[in-house]
């Protein structure tokens, strides 16, 4: 039996629109430790890899590990039957082919039950390698969002060079070109308003608009997005969820021909 | 340029 509770089920609806986008189907796996998810852009460009921690849900309760392969449109279809105040809790019996989502008005007054048909998905888990990056960018994600969209507009590629004065985002296209420079800001008011580079060594990497514009879907799950980068290995966009894990994107790098 | 793919990078175990 598997069964996880989440007063605040607005986060469910706001991971599965930062990941619908990119991927048409997934498979949540289920564990004691919590649910996580791993898959690709039918491309092979981008990974998704999430984290939602079994003690971030107000209920929590796996006897054994379920895997849980579901058409992600699909999914998104019954989330939009969810208020933003409902709980939500996600049910499957062990060797289940539905998953039943139970929506629950914060007066109870209304419940609420979808059943979803599961799919049989043959997932291939990448291992990942861990990395000591040469640059980290932690900057408020809405800003992220907001150059990534502007600078879609001059051009495919977005080149992110990061020195430790700075991080800029540049642009070319057939218009012209266009540059966007962040300083180094740590003295902020609001944490959230920081930016901040820990940085070993300069890099300068070149990377599709289409798919970084796809990860800011994730703005609306965190205040900071952090950038995680080495010359010649895909670059991490991570948005970390409060007290439950994290969405984080793997994009991998243009090179020169 | 050319759009190299994640699974250069990252292999199936």
């Amino acid at each position: 039996m598997f069964e996880a509770r989440l007063v605040q089920g607005a986060l469910l609806k706001k991971v599965l629109e930062s990941i619908k986008d990119l991927l048409n189907e997934a498979t949540w796996e289920c564990a004691a430790t919590g649910i996580s998810l791993q898959a690709m852009d039918s491309s092979h460009v981008s990974l998704v890899a999430l984290n939602l921690r079994s003690d971030g849900f107000d209920k929590y309760r796996c006897d054994r590990n379920v895997s849980l392969g579901m058409n992600l449109t699909n999914m998104a279809k019954i989330m939009k039957c969810a208020s933003n105040d409902d709980v939500i809790t996600i049910k499957a019996q062990d060797d289940a082919d539905t998953v039943t989502f139970v929506f629950e008005t914060p007066n109870q007054e209304k419940i609420s039950d979808y059943e979803m048909k599961l799919m049989n998905l043959d997932t291939e888990h990448l291992g990942i390698p861990d990395t000591d990056y040469s640059c980290i960018v932690k900057m408020p994600s809405v800003e992220f969002q907001r150059i990534c969209r502007d600078l879609s507009q001059i051009g495919d590629s977005v080149v992110i060079s990061c020195t430790k004065e700075g991080v800029k985002f540049s642009a070319a296209g057939d218009l012209g070109t266009g540059n966007v420079k962040l300083a180094q800001n740590a003295n902020v008011d609001k944490e959230e308003e920081a930016v901040v580079i820990e940085m070993q060594e300069p890099v300068s990497l070149t990377f599709a608009c289409r798919y970084l514009n796809s990860f800011t879907k994730a703005t609306p799950l965190a205040p900071q997005v952090q950038l995680s980068m080495s010359s010649d290995v895909p670059l991490v966009v991570e948005y970390k969820l409060e007290d439950m894990g994290y969405v984080r994107y793997y994009l991998a790098p243009k090179i020169e021909d | 340029m050319a759009q190299k793919t994640i699974t250069s990078f990252f292999k199936a175990p």
